[in-house]
């Protein structure tokens, strides 16, 4: 229904505007952005992949490569996700993570789509990518749990990682159905009970691509904010791998606030190509759904 | 793990690289370096003179790479950067025993 | 022995050479190498066109170092050449057979 | 098969070279290094000057050899590159798993 469309929406185009943000102050840390930019909170590219205003990275691409995988194939394939990973790798993309690169690696010289189970693999290159795979398999649990792991294994294999996924698909599913900041409270609460390594009370800042610390620094700024603006903001300003914080909290902050809550300067600076490709694709994932 | 050092002719270079990416291989490390061998010195022009150089100048490159890809890593070199004329170069498989990615601390295949 | 082999980026030379010093190592060969990896390079003008130069430059040290020395070596240069941004760049542990100083024709630890 | 490496004086360069040469050694591969050695501010002439400096210019000269042929490198090496006097410099032995002749395909002794 069109309200869940237009949360849908929100959704990638604040993960999209996240990524674009955050990609600017990825890698300083909150002092050298504090001293570079004051609090930093407009989509300026630069950073140090040098990109154009509105550009995005590999958290949206990748994003993008499991929706067109969808998309084409009217369903769930996980190869076809594989499938676009590979062309997508091969097209020298501006950023493509270690972990992600040996993941689709394995699978374009030996048709790998598991990657054995590793400790290195706590990475976040699986979370941040997931949106397509939580709308597609919206409202369901079960097949929530089971595409967004499929997807992850593809480059990352480790029960942190998992966990990750499922909590964050989760909490997704229930933004979109439009649960208000305690439920959602709630349900993060639970994470941090069965995962103690979650908990981000006292925060502690740190915001690497530690999936641990990505996902505390997203649920910091999420429940501290009371905009979208304000929770984005919040999370790209304590640096680190700011354009994958950025990207996941834009994707939860964008289901839960709407696409009213975003900025329509951050929509406007958003390369417009990539915007034009979100909603056109937005919609056919939740048609597509089982 | 293996460390592949490849002499190459230096106008093969990108296109070495090149097929590198497509099988997913980006890091690489690579230095100016002067060859001996079969092939003999040929003329240069150096400020307006000619004179003749015994060396030739080669590319070399250096990849680390997990043992499962080396067969993938030395068969795309070889494809790319022959020529079939004298002085296409060699390839080179040496024992790595461990590597390790500064940045990180990581170790292993997981370093490179 | 081992053949350690770092690629660091050229600003950390210095800083990793004394901390090398201070662990007793004094012999280092030092290359300058083009590096290939996540670390992009820079865009250049040239003749009106911008153009991406897609290497950056780094440093290459060998150093040969007897087994019991290894460990001590890798750490010193990680914890010295780390700034924890992309491109920090590797260290190669290769086993090395024999070494010969050649000005005394020592063998073995006694040449490194 | 090994890779030797030797770590010697540039002006020794063309004597090596030859030297090789006559023991029937053709295929070299040459970078232009720095070395740092356990002389810390030791005076060494170089292109008629002394240095006093950390680093001195050196030659490194990498040579892919046949097991049976490795001692008599080194031995050739040794005697030519030789002056006596300090920073001759070094040769080191690492093992060679493969080589690869790019022109023909030819692999092993065959490609060196
Ligand atoms: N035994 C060797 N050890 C090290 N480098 C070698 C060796 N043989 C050849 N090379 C390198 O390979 C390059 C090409 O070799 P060359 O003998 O000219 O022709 P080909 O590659 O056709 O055999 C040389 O310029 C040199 O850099
Ligand atoms: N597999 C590899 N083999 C040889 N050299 C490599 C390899 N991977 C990286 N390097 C070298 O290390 C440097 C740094 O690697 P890079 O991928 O940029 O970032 P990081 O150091 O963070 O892993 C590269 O510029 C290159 O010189
Ligand atoms: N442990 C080592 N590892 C790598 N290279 C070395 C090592 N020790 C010496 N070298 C190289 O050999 C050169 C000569 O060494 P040095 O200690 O100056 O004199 P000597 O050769 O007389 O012992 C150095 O400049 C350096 O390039
Ligand atoms: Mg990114
Ligand atoms: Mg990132």
């Amino acid at each position: 229904n069109d309200e869940i469309l237009s949360r849908a929406r929100a959704s990638f185009i604040g993960m999209a505007i996240g990524d674009a943000l955050g990609a600017t102050v990825e890698f300083l840390t909150a002092t050298e952005i504090q001293h570079k930019f004051g609090t930093f909170k407009e989509i300026v590219g630069g950073g140090w992949l040098r990109l154009k205003p509105g550009q995005v990275t590999d958290d949206t691409q990748m994003a993008l490569c499991i929706a067109r995988a969808i998309t084409t194939a009217g369903g769930w394939s996980l190869e076809g996700i594989a499938q676009n990973f590979a062309a997508w790798l091969q097209s020298r993309p501006v950023d493509c993570g270690d972990t992600c690169r040996k993941g689709i690696r394995a699978y374009m010289l030996h048709g790998h789509l598991e990657v054995p189970p590793s400790k290195w693999d706590a990475g976040n290159g699986a979370a941040m990518r997931l949106l397509p795979a939580a709308l597609y398999a919206f409202p369901d649990k079960e097949l929530l749990s089971k595409y967004v792991v499929e997807q992850a294994h593809l480059t990352h294999n480790s029960p942190l990682s998992d966990a990750a996924c499922i909590n964050l698909g989760e909490l997704l599913h229930l933004a979109l159905s439009g649960a208000s900041k305690n439920r959602l409270r709630r349900r993060v609460d639970n994470l941090t009970e069965e995962f103690p390594a979650f908990s981000f009370t006292p925060y502690h800042g740190l915001a690497s691509g530690y999936v641990v610390d990505t996902l505390q620094t997203v649920f910091h700024w999420f429940f501290k904010g009371r905009s979208f603006e304000e929770c984005l903001v919040g999370t790209v300003n304590q640096g680190g791998d700011a354009d994958t914080t950025g990207a996941i909290c834009g994707m939860l902050a964008g289901a839960y606030y709407g696409m009213e809550g975003i900025p329509a300067r951050w929509i406007k600076k958003l390369d417009q190509k990539v915007l034009a490709e979100l909603e056109q694709v937005t919609p056919l994932l939740l048609k597509a759904r089982p | 793990m293996k460390l592949v050092e490849a002499i190459i002719k230096p106008f093969k270079m990108d296109e070495v690289k090149d097929a590198l990416n497509e099988i997913g291989i980006e890091g690489i490390t690579v230095s100016e370096v002067k060859g001996f061998g079969r092939q003999k010195g040929h003329t240069e022009l150096y400020r307006g003179a000619e004179y003749v150089v015994d060396f030739i100048p080669k590319i070399k490159m250096e990849i680390a790479v997990p043992d499962e890809l080396v067969n993938k890593v030395v068969e795309t070199i070889e494809n790319t950067a022959k020529t079939g004329r004298i002085g296409d170069g060699k390839i080179f498989i040496i024992p790595l025993e461990e590597a390790v990615r500064i940045r990180t601390g990581e170790k292993g295949t997981d370093a490179i």
